[in-house]
């Protein structure tokens, strides 16, 4: 299975449509303090299913929408589409190898999750998702500032490194 | 299940004094799974001595020693159950420049089963990277990105965007 | 004394909102004293406004506007009661080159009645340095000291030093 | 009242005596990852009276003693000296401007302070350091990886850092 492709659009900083191409190997993402290179990271981890605003820097869910900036009114919907390619799972695979999975959220506070541009249960994403080995745990995120946690934090909760992979 | 969690963290504790031994070119390092009814000495306990220093508390460490020994925590945790995709966030920002050229032989080794997400500062990480996108705020607080070749970072003719907003 | 905080409080805050400015090139900040009987409410509130942004929650800013917004505090509770000695140690880690230059700036307003000892990794701050002193591990696990000039630095001759144990 | 020179020997990893001359401005501390910068702070925090060894990032006290590398064997005391310049308290001040402090560690656990080369008590030392300004908490250290904490603190506990200052 691999990513080919990531839209943003109305998530965080990032209010008008844009896309991001993955490629083999390393992707790269630079740019200045602030320009919004982590919101990047959060729009990944939110479209593959994290439901924790605190996990993505917010207090609440709300936060993900982009909020305005000068002469540019708040935005009414947050949107990231994630496209990417199956691995056959045998000759009796006859399933398209492409796939997206997607995720919406209102103003109002209502969510929406595609599926290959189908507006399905959340249910229906998440079980998508395990299938290509992409379920919530099971792709890692190495987050800024939070690597010296696993040093720092007691034995006990060292623990809990070791449960994802279990 | 218990022994899952012990095959799991065997099978963690070989590849973390492996990848220890390459991010420090040497040295030694070891973690011990602690049973105890005591929930303060419960527990992972973690050792690490670089080369050509003694095996000392790992507090006595520094900033980039412990950013070294923590991915390869990390990263040895991930090797048991590799997934297709790891995102990577300014993890090389307490290295100095020989310790990013090691982590990025280790990272290596793993971008052959894995696609990596790779946030960075450094030019050296940005140079390993099959392609770079810089992100930048043209108009003010609105995020818009760029495609940017690494001929233009080199040059210094996207220092502005890299670093300026 | 409730008043002695109060008053240190009122004039720390003048500094954070200066030094806010300074360091983010206009924007706005401030901090609040909550008084309350509810512990979880009581304490200092901070709010930061970066130039072309809206007010948001701070969790919500970047890792480099982060460590601007924490220097700014520190620099302003420092001022209110300066001490003739002050230690930074890389505290310029998560900058970007721009942002290193505005600190650098402001800590430039401090430096007639304050000496600073600066730990760094960063060119931009090394070029700012009355005198540099170069650590180095030439007998592994022992530290000794070396002076370093700039323009050492600058050439790439002292990366072997700077870079590479 | 300025510092002029600090000296460390068999304190942490400066097995041998090394000096730094301190100038007027920004002293520049440089080099490559776990060289000994940040003991070379750790010296300077001790030495002017801090007495946590968690503070100086040991478990204990006989963690700052220089204990052992390749070829070389564990030493027996840690010494770390400052030299400082006194700004004089009018015309009525005859002391010498010049004036130093000292700490020693050994094995036993034992601690010597001094001050002008004399071994004093601890509170001599103080009473020293205080009058110029360099008291505990006086001076300020924004420490490595610690700066984000005022931030990250809960609105409650930030309130501590405004006492060192009242
Ligand atoms: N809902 C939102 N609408 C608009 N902007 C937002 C929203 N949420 C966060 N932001 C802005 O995004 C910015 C943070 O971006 P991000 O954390 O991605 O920066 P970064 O590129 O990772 O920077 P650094 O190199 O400092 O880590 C903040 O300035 C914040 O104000
Ligand atoms: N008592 C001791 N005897 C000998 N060496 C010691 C002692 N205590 C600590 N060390 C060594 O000092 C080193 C850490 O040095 P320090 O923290 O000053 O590095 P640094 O230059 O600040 O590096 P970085 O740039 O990564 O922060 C560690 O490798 C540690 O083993
Ligand atoms: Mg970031
Ligand atoms: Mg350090």
């Amino acid at each position: 299975m691999r990513l080919k492709r990531l839209t943003l659009q109305g998530f965080k900083s990032f209010a008008d449509k844009t896309e991001f191409l993955f490629d083999e190997g390393l992707t790269g993402i630079i740019g200045p303090n602030g320009c919004g290179k982590s919101n990047v990271v959060d729009a990944v981890k939110w479209v593959l299913g994290d439901q924790r605003p605190t996990s993505l820097r917010g207090k609440e869910m709300l936060d993900l929408i982009f909020n305005g900036a000068e002469g540019r009114a708040p935005m009414g919907c947050s949107e990231v589409l994630l496209f990417l390619e199956r691995a056959p799972e045998g000759e009796a695979d006859t399933r398209p190898a492409d796939m997206s999975v997607g995720r919406r959220l209102f103003r109002s506070g209502e969510s929406e999750y595609l599926l290959n541009n189908q507006v399905v249960r959340l249910k229906d994403v998440k079980e998508a998702l395990m299938d290509t080995g992409l379920g919530v745990g099971a792709y890692s995120v190495m987050e800024q500032g939070k690597i010296d946690a696993v040093l720092s934090a007691n034995p006990d909760e060292r623990r809990s490194i070791f449960d994802e992979a279990a | 299940s218990r022994e899952l969690f012990q095959r799991t963290f065997d099978e963690a504790r070989e590849h973390f004094q492996e990848i220890f031994r390459m991010l420090f070119q040497g040295g030694k390092a070891d973690m011990e799974l602690i049973e105890s009814d005591d929930p303060l000495e419960a527990g992972i306990e973690i050792y690490a001595k670089p080369p050509g220093k003694e095996l000392r508390n790992i507090r006595l460490l520094s900033g980039g020693e412990r950013t070294l020994t923590a991915l390869a925590i990390l990263f040895a945790v991930f090797k048991v159950k590799p997934s297709p995709f790891c995102i990577l966030d300014e993890v090389d920002a307490a290295l100095d420049e020989a310790n990013v050229e090691r982590f990025l032989r280790v990272l290596a080794g793993f971008v052959e089963d894995t696609q990596f997400l790779v946030v960075t500062h450094h030019k050296r990480t940005m140079a390993d990277c099959q392609v770079l996108y810089g992100i930048t705020m043209q108009r003010k607080g609105i995020s818009s990105r760029m495609a940017v070749s690494l001929a233009e970072v080199e040059s210094g003719r996207v220092d502005a965007i890299i670093d300026a907003p």
